[in-house]
């Protein structure tokens, strides 16, 4: 039987939202030449103990929410990134150098309750 | 705002936001890898950040740095003198403490490649200095050669390792005094000579590009999860 959320409805469950960052935005266009911005999304929502099983979560979230559950001291699991992807970014320094690098953990790509 | 900013710029590793005077062109190289990189992520496609499979070197940063030398004055040019002499001077302090360099390649444009204006044999020497300039004089005193290479047309693009030169450079800033370039006008080849040679030579010193390409690897940013991966 399927568990009912408490106080959660769906959309507010811990789930990924798309987050496109502009480079433009941030002033930064003058010196990154590509790329012009990237989809880094970010992760929000609700992990209620019923469905932390089933948000994608760590043992320990489940163990956290069964804590929060008995001593509502103890904070409730928190919606984060479980899987990053990186990214390149080509830009030029103060030195007038074109650099290429690598960065990791760049781009949210799922979610979960941990 | 600034204060975050500054913090994120700096796990970029930049001390500032940058504010580049000139805007060099991107190298193929660069573009290629970018574009590889860009298409791997897109497709899920697991990448080792810490090797640069399109160069066959280990390396997590890529730095083309501009030629920051300049043109010695040439005389009234003749086939006996050189046709362009230049000091290449390559700033390496962009390059941390912490970094290892893998790969020092220097890039010379001699300018866009043509079926139909070959141009004089040209003989290109790349001299060492070990020297700083004598009292008085403009230029650095040359050392020992590095490279003697003859060019048959000029044209295109030439690459020289430098990777011993750069990590002594590197290693010891004091010792970066620069290269010295001379370009050379090969004899024998027509009557025509003296009168493509000023035309060449000008159109040399036009269109020469220098740039040293390097790639570092920084073993604290190529940790246990990289390695995993690969």
């Amino acid at each position: 039987a399927a568990i009912p959320a408490l106080g959660a409805s769906y959309k507010n469950l811990c789930h990924r939202h798309q987050l496109f960052i502009n480079f433009q935005d941030l002033g930064w266009h003058k010196w990154i030449i590509a790329p012009k911005g990237f989809m880094a999304n970010y992760c929000h929502g609700d992990c209620p103990f019923s469905l932390t099983t089933s948000l994608n979560s760590s043992n320990y979230a489940f163990m956290q929410a069964l804590m929060h559950a008995v001593d509502p001291g103890v904070p409730q699991a928190v919606c984060v990134p479980t899987k990053l992807s990186p990214m390149s970014m080509l830009y030029h320094d103060n030195d007038d150098n074109v650099i290429l690098r690598h960065y990791e953990d760049m781009v949210v790509d799922e979610c979960g309750c941990g | 705002f600034q204060f975050r900013e500054y913090d994120f710029l700096q796990f970029l590793g930049l001390d500032q936001v940058p504010s580049p005077q000139k805007f060099q062109p991107v190298p193929y190289v660069l573009k290629k890898i970018f574009q590889d990189r860009e298409a791997a992520a897109a497709t899920g496609v697991p990448q080792d950040l810490c090797y640069v499979k399109e160069l066959g070197v280990p390396g997590n940063v890529l730095r083309l740095l501009p030629d920051q030398g300049f043109f010695l004055s040439s005389k009234k040019l003749s086939q006996a003198s050189p046709c362009l002499q230049k000091l290449l001077y390559f700033n390496l302090s962009a390059i941390k403490e912490k970094e290892q360099l893998t790969m020092a390649q220097l890039g010379l444009d001699l300018g866009p490649r043509s079926y139909y204006h070959l141009g004089p044999e040209l003989e290109l020497a790349l001299i060492l200095v070990q020297e700083p300039p004598e009292w008085g004089q403009a230029s650095p005193k040359p050392g020992k050669i590095f490279s003697l290479h003859s060019v048959p047309s000029p044209q295109g693009a030439l690459y020289f390792n430098l990777l011993d030169v750069a990590k002594d450079w590197n290693d010891n800033p004091r010792k970066n005094l620069g290269l010295f370039l001379e370009i050379l006008v090969k004899e024998d080849r027509d009557s025509r000579m003296d009168f493509q040679l000023e035309d060449t030579c000008a159109r040399l010193r036009r269109s020469l590009l220098a740039s040293l390409l390097v790639v570092t690897f920084n073993p604290e940013q190529c940790s246990s999860s990289s390695r995993k991966r690969r």
